[in-house]
């Protein structure tokens, strides 16, 4: 499955729990669309939920109970993820805190940083660790996911220590380019180029 | 122009930017694709390229100066945007912090929060003001891009509020809905469906 439309599923998925939890047990890709506040087409829906073999019965819509089940499968969320966090600056802080609200599957198993200020205060019940025994760590904490927030001199280090962990997926906020071998999933955020996405549609619209 | 494609060209932008700093006056694919990481191929770098009218030269790439101007061009930043950030807590202040040292041509020009501890504190030389008189200050400091970091019961009232002082688009990280009236572009960002593409990944892998 083609990455943009994984975090499309995802946004199905919350969606229609939300809908199954104020009481809905069917829905249409109009009524899924409205939802979403029009962000993606109602045709955009019809086609990724028939790539996943799911067709809506027309004047019916789709049942939400086996849609949230296999948009659940598809995504990965029938498991809990243990994640491993490493920076705890700004922005490990609002990812800690986002993504443990958002996703009930996702824990928040180990915290790391260098400043001595947080090492040893607790966060959730985790207590933040300093980096010496990241590997062990990781390892016992069964993280299978990691998230660097640290700047970018400190990410390759810490990328590499992560796997060693037994970390096999990596969400990087860093500015730097990591060097992983397989089979370590490596996804690379950079919220400027998300930026770019508006400054292209301004610049198009005036043109 | 879709999308997915922008992050990548904006990907390109900067490692451009980069290879001309160190010297280089023409690279390859294949040279992009290294600088990359390699989390970008050779094949999708020729594709995007070509699509943009910029065909390499069998045997010796692509001449890098007209392509940065033309990848600046395409996306936006030949001019400086003017941003304002509402809800400096620890994502604002990442993002903040990040936007600026990433990209030159983002300048924050206005910052907002409730908190007391917060307003009249000083960021960069902005001075962080209650939200009472949003749509002026937004209006004053000529702010044309949006980002949305506050709680998600704040999110709507601040995006119709922005949209009033006359920005234009706005990236949304608040966990809500936003429904604005056109011209406003919303792009509404949510990390836990990035993390969601590593856990589709994962269990793929496992199946
Ligand atoms: N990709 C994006 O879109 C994006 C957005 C925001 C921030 N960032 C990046 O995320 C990183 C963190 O940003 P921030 O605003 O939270 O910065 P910050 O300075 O507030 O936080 C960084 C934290 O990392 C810790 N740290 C430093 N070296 C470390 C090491 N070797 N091991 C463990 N921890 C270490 C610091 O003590 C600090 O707590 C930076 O690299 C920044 O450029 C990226
Ligand atoms: N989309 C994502 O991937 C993602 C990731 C991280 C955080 N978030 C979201 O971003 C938001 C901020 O997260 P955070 O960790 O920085 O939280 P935070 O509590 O540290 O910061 C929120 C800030 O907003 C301020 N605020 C509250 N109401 C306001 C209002 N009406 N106007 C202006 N400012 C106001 C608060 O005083 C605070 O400083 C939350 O909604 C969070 O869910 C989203």
């Amino acid at each position: 499955m083609i990455d943009p439309a994984i975090p499309r599923l995802y946004a199905y998925h919350r969606a229609l729990r939300e809908a199954k939890v104020s009481g809905k047990s069917t829905i249409t890709s109009h009524g899924l669309a409205a939802m979403l506040g029009h962000s993606i087409s109602s045709t955009q829906i019809r086609k990724d939920l028939s790539a996943l073999g799911t067709l809506g019965r027309r004047g019916f819509g789709y049942a939400i109970d086996p849609l949230v089940e296999q948009l659940a499968f598809v995504l990965g969320l029938e498991q809990d993820w243990r994640v491993a966090i490493v920076g705890f600056g700004y922005l490990g802080h609002a990812l800690a805190t986002f993504i443990t609200s958002r996703e009930s599957r996702f824990k928040i198993a180990s915290i790391f940083d260098v400043a001595p200020e947080l090492i040893g205060t607790a966060w959730q019940g985790i207590v933040v660790a300093d980096t010496s025994n990241m590997e062990t760590i990781v390892q016992d904490a069964g993280c299978n996911i990691g998230v660097i927030a640290v700047p970018a001199p400190a990410a390759q280090a810490t990328a590499s220590r992560l796997a060693s962990g037994g970390v096999r997926a990596i969400l990087n906020f860093a500015p730097a380019t990591l060097h992983l071998r397989a089979p370590v999933i490596v996804r690379n955020i950079d919220l400027a180029g998300e930026m770019s996405i508006l400054t292209h549609w301004l610049t198009a619209a005036d043109a």
